[in-house]
Order: C-alpha cells, then sequence, then structure tokens
C-alpha cells in the first residue's frame, strides 16, 4: 500500500510537468 | 505566533520523547526492578544504569541523524516552512488531487492553451490587418490597371480613328 | 476508521509520513531492545564474576522483562504522541498550502467543457489563420501579375508616346491634328487642282 502510495505521489509530482513539455512542445511544433 | 522552524520542532520532539522516555525509566524503577543486583552491587548498577540510559540516547539520536540524512530532511523541511510561510495567510482550504488525472492535468494545462489561443487570435488579428493593407493595394492596383487600360484604348482608339483617316486620305489622293 | 494515506505529503517528501514514523518507531524498538540485551549480558557477566553468586540468569532475565515491559509501555505512549505531533505539525502540508507544482491548480479549476471549447477555439483559429496566410499569398500573387500587367500597359502608352514624339520631332506638334491638317490640304489641294483644270478647259474652249 505504502509503495502503491509513493509510486502514485511521485507520478502526481512528475507527469504534469513532463505531459506539459511535451504540450509545450507540440503547441510550438503547431505554430512554427 | 512565532511559527517555530519544522526542524527545530521535530529535534525538540525527539528530545521530550527521549527525556520522557528516562524519566519513565528512572533509576530508581531500574533498581526496582534488579533488587537483587542491586543490592549485591550497587555502584556497578549505578554504572550500567547510566551507560544504559546514555547508549540508548545515543542509538535513538543517531537513528534520527540518519533519517534526516536519508530523507534529506533538513533542506525538505526548510523548503516546507518555506511554502507554509508564502501561503500562511490564505485562510480557504487548498486544492488536492481530485483522484482524476486528467481532470487535474487540465487546470495544468488550460494555461498553456489559453497562450496559445492569445497568441492565434493575434496572429489572425495581425494577418486580417496585413490582408486588408493589401486588399486594399489590389484594388488600388485594379484601378491602375483599368486606368493605364482605359488610357491605352484611347490611344489605340484614337490610333485607329487616325488609320481610318489615312485611308481615306490615300483614298482621296488615288481618285485625283 | 479510514486511513488518510496522506499522498500529498507523500508527492512533497517523497515517501509518506506513516512510513516515516514506522521506520522510527521499529528502530527505537530495537535499539530499546538492544541496550536491555546489553544490560542483561553486563549483569550477567558481572555474576559470573562473584563466586557462591546466588542469583541465577533466570532471576536476572525475570528482572529484565520486568523493566523492559514497563520502559515499552512507557516507549508506546509517548511514541503515540511523537507520532502525533510528526504526523500533524513536522511532516504535514498544512491544509491551506497548495505545493508549488500545483500552482495552475490555485487559478481556476475547468470544467470538460471549457476544456473542449477551448481546443475547437484554437482549431478555428489555426484555420482562420491559414486562410488568411492562404488569402495573403493571393493577394501578393495578384499584386506581382500587377506589376506585370502595368508595365506591360505603360510599355503600350510609351509606345504611342514615342509615337507622338515622332511626329513630334519632324514638325507636327500632335499627330492627329496635323493629319487632320493634311487631309483638309489634300482636300484644298485636290479642289485647287479641280478648278485649275476646270478654268483651263475654259480657256481651250475659247
Amino acid at each position: 500500500f505504502d509503495e502503491i502510495i509513493v509510486d502514485l505521489a511521485t507520478k502526481r509530482k512528475q507527469y504534469p510537468r513532463k505531459i506539459l513539455e511535451c504540450v509545450i512542445k507540440i503547441i510550438k511544433a503547431k505554430q512554427e | 505566533s512565532t511559527t517555530i522552524s519544522r526542524l527545530k520542532l521535530l529535534d525538540t520532539t525527539v528530545d521530550t520523547f527521549l527525556q520522557k522516555l528516562i524519566a519513565a525509566g528512572s533509576y530508581q524503577r531500574f533498581t526496582d526492578c534488579y533488587k537483587c543486583f542491586y543490592q549485591l552491587q550497587p555502584e556497578m548498577t549505578q554504572r550500567i544504569y547510566d551507560k544504559f540510559m546514555t547508549q540508548l540516547q545515543t542509538s535513538v539520536r543517531e537513528e534520527i541523524s540518519d533519517i534526516k540524512a536519508e530523507g534529506n530532511l533538513e533542506a525538505v523541511l526548510n523548503a516546507l516552512d518555506t511554502i507554509a510561510e508564502e501561503g500562511k495567510d490564505r485562510k480557504e482550504l487548498a486544492w488536492r488531487p481530485s483522484g482524476k488525472p486528467e481532470e487535474d492535468l487540465r487546470s495544468t494545462l488550460m494555461p498553456y492553451f489559453l497562450q496559445q489561443r492569445d497568441a492565434l487570435q493575434r496572429c489572425v488579428r495581425k494577418q486580417e490587418a496585413e490582408n486588408r493593407q493589401l486588399a486594399g493595394a489590389v484594388l488600388a492596383g485594379r484601378r491602375q490597371v483599368e486606368e493605364l487600360q482605359l488610357q491605352g484604348q484611347a490611344q489605340w482608339q484614337a490610333w485607329q480613328a487616325l488609320h481610318r483617316g489615312q485611308k481615306e486620305l490615300v483614298a482621296v489622293l488615288r481618285e485625283s | 476508521m479510514s486511513v488518510d494515506p496522506m499522498t500529498y505529503e507523500a508527492q512533497f517528501f517523497g515517501f509518506t509520513p506513516q512510513t516515516c514514523m514506522l521506520r522510527i518507531y521499529i528502530a527505537f524498538q530495537d535499539y530499546l531492545f538492544e541496550v536491555m540485551q546489553a544490560v542483561e549480558q553486563v549483569i550477567l557477566k558481572k555474576l559470573d564474576g562473584i563466586p557462591n553468586c546466588e542469583i541465577t540468569p533466570v532471576q536476572i532475565r525475570k528482572c529484565t522483562e520486568k523493566f523492559l515491559c514497563f520502559m515499552k509501555g512507557r516507549f508506546d505512549n509517548l511514541f503515540v504522541k511523537m507520532e502525533q505531533l510528526f504526523l500533524q505539525w513536522i511532516l504535514r502540508i498544512p491544509p491551506n498550502i497548495l505545493l508549488p507544482e500545483d500552482k495552475s491548480q490555485e487559478s481556476h479549476s475547468y470544467s470538460e467543457e471549457e476544456f473542449q471549447l477551448l481546443q475547437k477555439e484554437i482549431e478555428q483559429l489555426q484555420e482562420k489563420y491559414k486562410t488568411e496566410l492562404c488569402t495573403k499569398q493571393a493577394l501578393l500573387a495578384e499584386l506581382e501579375e500587377q506589376k506585370l500587367v502595368q508595365a506591360k500597359l505603360r510599355q503600350t502608352l510609351t509606345l504611342f508616346d514615342e509615337l507622338q514624339n515622332v511626329g513630334r520631332n519632324h514638325g507636327t506638334s500632335d499627330f492627329r491634328d496635323s493629319f487632320v491638317f493634311l487631309v483638309q490640304n489634300s482636300r484644298k489641294l485636290q479642289s485647287i487642282r479641280d478648278n485649275v483644270e476646270k478654268e483651263s478647259k475654259r480657256l481651250k474652249i475659247s
């Protein structure tokens, strides 16, 4: 249970930023 | 009102825990439990008890230091102090993950999509303005072409008339 | 009782506070047991050194258990209080605090509809922008074409002007007028010639 929580929390911390980086790349590519 | 740092609170809490634990395990209590040995060797009992307490405290403090080092607690707790200090004026409950990642992610992404939309709107407006100017230039150019065509037309007709006149002249001259 | 998994704290610390406390509890407990064991070993060793000692190891073990049982009880009580303090004041994200990585949640939470609407709006704007760019290309193309046509037309007009100039260079200010003048002159000449011919006939006859 603990590992699941830590794993989930880690994803919550990291994934939005990673996804955001991809989205920003896509937006920039579309603009170019 | 004075906010104590989390790190200091941690150390104080552990100190208090140890003090109370040692107070609970008093020498009196120790000798009560080890009465037979105490009666035989009172000085030795005192030394063993002192050593026992010292060792227990040393081990506990070392453990806490290890945990601080492993979890980088010093920096992390200080960072949390800073974050809490920055947000201390906020009274209402802060947002917490909803458990629906796509929902939470929407708010993360929206500001960037809004920026993209604003940027696109600016581009469209700029291009529309530029096209309005170009359209004006095209209309002016069309008028210019029309003007030149009319001029050319007029010149052409004049020459045509001339040409007809020329034919008449020739006819006249030939008659004569 | 529902367990608070403290996932938001785990997001910040990288571990769950409960695990941290469990780790501390087990470590502290181990030390207590170890030190107690060491105390008992030392006492037994001391007793070994005492001749005709009546105290047996079993007795010492009982003493140890008695003291340890008491200490463990106090230890657990105190640890519960320490754990509460830790989980409440140290390893906890205050309920009114948002972590930096979640700053974007602070402003405004958006519904699915708003999100879709914005996506749609962006697509429409992209289409509109493409249209405007095509319009720009078309306008520029026409401007280029106009330049060519105008150059051609001006070339033609220049030709006419040059023709005009040819006339002017040879004394005729305006071709057309001079041409009209020419035609008039030739008509005059014709009528003079006709007159002359008539006169000569008349003279012959007379």
